[in-house]
C-alpha cells in the first residue's frame, strides 16, 4: 500500500488547488522557512482522520481552512484529498485504488467521501483500522517526539511507547 | 493493556539495540524499565554508549548524537507494528555529514524493504538522496505552491532557479 | 522583586518588538503578560504576525519562524543587561539560508556595537560570517583536539583537509 | 572586556594541554557530532564559577574530569584558565590582563587562581560581579533556552525573564 496523490484545495497555506505525486520510494520535500512543507504532512493527517486541533498546530479544527493573505480573502472550505494504491491488497475494499477525501466548511460542516461516494469519518478511519494498521497506518516522526524522547519526565518518554502499544 | 505494553517494549528494546550498533557503527545502547510498583511511578532510562565512549543516559550525549539515538528509537518503535509509509518532518538538523550518511543508510534500508519516505528537509544530502524532489514555494505572500525539483549536479543554492513547473 | 521584573519586562518587550520587525523585514511581534493576581497564575503570552500573514502564539509558527522569534526574544532580553561577551550553540539549525542572513546581520550588529561573539555551528554561512574559525576533532576516539580553519573559498566539504594545525 | 585565551587541560573530552585564541569579534567554532565543542562552552562556564553540574551536563561536579578513552586512563585534575582582556577598564582589577583558573581534584579538593594566585571562588565571582554584570558577564545562547521560550507550560518562558531581571 503506498500514497500516489494527494490534492489540497483551501486547507491552510494552500488556497489554490495542488497536486503532489508522491514516489514508491523516498519523496523529498523542501522549501523556505514558513512556506509550508509541514502543512502537507498537516493535511495527511487531517484526511486519515486526524480529530485533534493540537495536533495540527490549531485551537479548533476551523484554524485548518485558508484565513486570508494579503489580496485574498479567506475561503469558505478545506478539501484535501489522498490516493491511496492498494497494490497488496492490504486494504479491505475490491479496488486497486481508493481515494479519500475529507472537507470542513466554515459553518462546521463536514463531508467525508470514498471513492466519490458519501462516507462517514468512522469509514475512513475504519478502512486503516481494519488492516490491523489503525492509527498505525501513517508513521510521521517530528521534532516534539524527539524532545519528548529526551524529556527529563519519564512520563514523557514512556507516553510514545504507550502510543505505539 | 499491562501485557501488551511489555511486549511492545521488549520488541522495542531488542530493535533499538540493533538499530544503534548499526547507526553508530559500533557501540551499544539499552532501554531500562524500572518501578512501575505503587508507591514508584515507572521509569523509562535510555543509556547509550557510543563506540569508545563512556555508558551515559540519553540527555548526557552530545547535541547530535542525542538526535540520532532518538532517532534509532524512534524507528525501533515503528518496527513494532510497521507502517507502509512514513513521513519525517525535518529530524535530520543537527546531524553531521557523517550521521547523516548513517541516517540516510537507514532509510534506503526501510526504503528496500516497501516502506515509502516522505521527507521534509533543508539537507543537501538528504535532498540528494530523495527519488523524487518537490518544492515549497510562497511567491505570493502567504499562498503555497508546490514545484517538482531536479538536483542535476547543481549547488543546491540555486534551487528556485532549477525549479520545473509542474 | 516585583517592580526589577516589571522593569526587565518593558524594557525586554520593546527591544523585541524591534528585533522582531527587524529580523522579519516588517511584522510585528508582542509580549503579553496576564494574570499574576491571585488565584490567577501569571501568564506570558508571545504573539507574532509575519510580514503578510496573521497574528498567531509562537507556537502556531512554522519550525523556522519559531527559531527566529524566539532568538529575537533572547537578544531582547540580553539587550537589558548586555554582557560583553555571548556564546551561541548551534542556535541556527533549523533557520533556511534567507534566515541564516538576517540572523546573521543582527549578530555582526551587535559585534561592531562591541560584544565579542562565540559560535558554535554547522552552518557554512555562519562559518563563513566568521572572522575566526577553530575545527574541533576527534582523530583518536574520546580526545578532543582544536586546529584552526580556514575557508578560503573551498566548499567547507573539506574542511577537514585544509586544516591548519596551530 | 573580551575574552582572548582559553586554556584546557583534562578538563572532559581534552585531556592533553589545549589552547584557543578567541577574535575579539566573531569567532567560529566547528566540527563533527560529539567532537568536543559544547565542551568548550562547558569549560568557559566552569572557569567563571558555574557550580551546577546540571549545566555542565553531568551528575556530580567530579564528572568533569576527563574519565578515559581507548587506551587512555583517566585523569586526576581537570585545569581550565581563561584570559580576559580588560581594555575598558571595567573590571575592578589595576590589570590590563586577569588569568582566572580553576582546578579540580579526583579528591573533591578545588583551587582557584587569579593571575596565577591562589584565591577563593568567591573572589572570581566577585570579580565580575562588581562590574553590575554578575552571572551576566556572559551571554549563552542555547537550545534548551529556546525549548522554554516555546513550551506550552507559561512558568517556563517566565522563568527566563526572573533570571534575566
Ligand atoms: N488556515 C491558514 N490559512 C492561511 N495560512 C495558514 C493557515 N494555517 C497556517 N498557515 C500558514 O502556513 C505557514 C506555515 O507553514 P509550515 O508550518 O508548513 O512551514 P514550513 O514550510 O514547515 O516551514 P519550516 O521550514 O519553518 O518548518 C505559516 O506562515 C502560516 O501563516
Ligand atoms: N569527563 C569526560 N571525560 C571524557 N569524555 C567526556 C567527558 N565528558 C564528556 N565527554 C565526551 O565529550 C563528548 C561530547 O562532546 P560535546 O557535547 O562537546 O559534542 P559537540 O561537539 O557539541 O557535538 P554536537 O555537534 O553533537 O553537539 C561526548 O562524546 C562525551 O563522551
Ligand atoms: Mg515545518
Ligand atoms: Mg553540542
Amino acid at each position: 500500500m503506498f500514497l500516489s496523490r494527494l490534492e489540497i484545495v483551501g486547507f491552510k497555506s494552500f488556497p489554490e488547488r495542488t497536486e503532489v505525486r508522491f514516489g514508491t520510494g523516498i519523496t523529498g520535500i523542501v522549501g523556505p522557512n514558513g512556506c509550508g512543507k509541514t502543512n502537507l504532512l498537516d493535511a495527511i493527517r487531517w484526511v486519515m482522520g486526524e480529530q485533534r486541533p493540537t495536533l495540527l498546530r490549531g485551537g479548533r479544527m476551523e484554524e485548518v481552512i485558508f484565513n486570508g493573505a494579503p489580496g485574498v480573502g479567506p475561503v469558505g472550505m478545506a478539501e484535501v484529498s489522498l490516493t491511496v494504491e492498494n497494490n497488496r491488497g492490504i486494504l479491505p475494499v475490491e479496488y486497486s485504488e481508493v481515494v479519500i477525501t475529507r472537507r470542513l466548511f466554515r459553518s462546521g460542516e463536514s463531508e467525508y467521501l470514498l471513492n466519490r461516494v458519501p462516507c462517514r469519518l468512522k469509514d475512513i478511519v475504519e478502512l486503516f483500522l481494519d488492516t490491523g494498521m489503525g492509527s498505525h497506518a501513517y508513521a510521521v516522526f517530528q521534532q516534539t517526539m524527539i524532545d519528548a524522547l529526551l524529556s527529563e519526565k519519564p512520563e514523557d518518554r514512556l507516553g510514545l511507547f504507550e502510543e505505539a502499544a | 493493556a499491562r501485557e501488551l505494553f511489555m511486549k511492545t517494549f521488549e520488541q522495542a528494546r531488542e530493535n533499538f539495540q540493533n538499530l544503534f550498533a548499526e547507526l553508530f557503527e559500533g557501540g551499544q545502547a539499552d532501554l531500562i524499565l524500572e518501578g512501575g510498583g505503587d508507591p514508584i511511578e515507572p521509569d523509562l532510562k535510555i543509556v547509550a554508549r557510543p563506540k569508545g565512549k563512556k555508558l551515559v543516559t540519553i540527555q548526557q550525549l552530545s547535541g547530535g548524537e542525542k538526535a540520532l539515538t532518538a532517532i534509532a528509537l524512534l524507528f525501533a518503535l515503528y518496527m513494532v507494528k510497521p507502517s507502509p509509509f512514513c513521513i519525517l518532518d525535518e529530524i535530520d538538523a543537527p546531524l553531521d555529514d557523517a550521521n547523516i550518511d548513517r541516517f540516510l543508510a537507514i532509510i534506503r534500508k526501510f526504503s528496500t524493504g516497501d516502506t515509502q519516505f516522505i521527507i521534509i528537509t533543508h539537507n543537501k544530502r538528504t535532498m540528494e538522496a530523495a527519488d523524487v524532489l518537490y518544492g515549497v514555494t510562497m511567491e505570493k505572500t502567504g499562498i503555497s505552491k508546490i514545484v517538482s525539483v531536479r538536483l542535476e549536479g547543481q549547488p543546491v543554492g540555486v534551487l528556485s532557479e532549477r525549479e520545473v513547473s509542474e
